[in-house]
């Protein structure tokens, strides 16, 4: 565990409580996309699969345990409780397009074959476009609420943080994982365009956030 | 050999 790795799962819980919270308190999910948040909530659930299996510690199984229950809670806002607020329409992105791809990755490029990992390395490159569809929706309606950017920036914050994890954990304990950081590098650059609107608009003071 | 090392990551 070193600083930067702690700050990117900070920036990752609080960009997930900034999406609970928005939904609950404000009783509705426009603006946001529901089929990125099941990619989110699928990612959790491959990976943290070896919560049955391993244990790293008690910060590590907390935290996992934190990621799966908030992401089936905002599943289950947007789809049942507040579902009359859900924008369907505009949330088309065809997710089959990054499922199909990503599962056949994970069979043909893992560390070993063997269903955990093949499950482990499926949620590590879904992962890395499953904000692709709430990207698209923004796209697609030309503006976000700024608390919908503000999820964004948090969950770009936590990936470019993870990166500078991986820099310091490859010089002190020549960690290298090629899996997890290719992933994370191909992540890390969709969130450069937002990070460019973010705050060129959003910090400048507009309620809302419009593609030009 | 199985690589856990990323595994005890987010």
């Amino acid at each position: 565990m070193n600083i930067f790795r702690l700050l990117g799962d900070m920036c990752h819980l609080v960009a997930i409580i900034i999406l609970f919270l928005k939904i609950w308190r404000s009783k509705s999910c426009a603006g946001i996309s529901g089929k990125s948040q099941v990619l989110f909530a699928l990612v959790f659930t491959t990976r943290y699969l070896d919560l049955f299996t391993s244990f790293i510690s008690v910060y590590n199984t907390v935290m996992k345990v934190v990621f799966l229950v908030l992401a089936y809670a905002t599943v289950y806002l947007i789809y049942l409780r507040f579902r009359s607020t859900y924008n369907s329409e505009s949330d088309s992105f065809r997710v089959e397009f990054l499922l199909v791809p990503v599962a056949g990755l994970s069979f043909l490029e893992n560390y070993a074959f063997a269903p955990l990992e093949i499950l482990w390395t499926f949620s590590i490159y879904l992962e890395s476009v499953a904000i692709l569809p709430q990207l698209f929706m923004i796209t697609k309606t030309g503006e976000a609420e700024s608390i919908t950017t503000h999820y964004l920036f948090f969950l770009g914050l936590y990936r470019a943080l993870y990166l500078a994890n991986w820099v310091w954990r490859y010089h002190t304990e020549g960690f290298f994982d090629q899996i997890a950081v290719v992933s994370g590098v191909v992540q890390t650059i969709f969130y450069c365009d937002f990070f460019y609107l973010y705050f060129t608009k959003v910090l400048r003071g507009s309620g809302k956030m419009t593609l030009p | 050999q199985v690589k856990v090392d990323a595994h005890d990551e987010l």
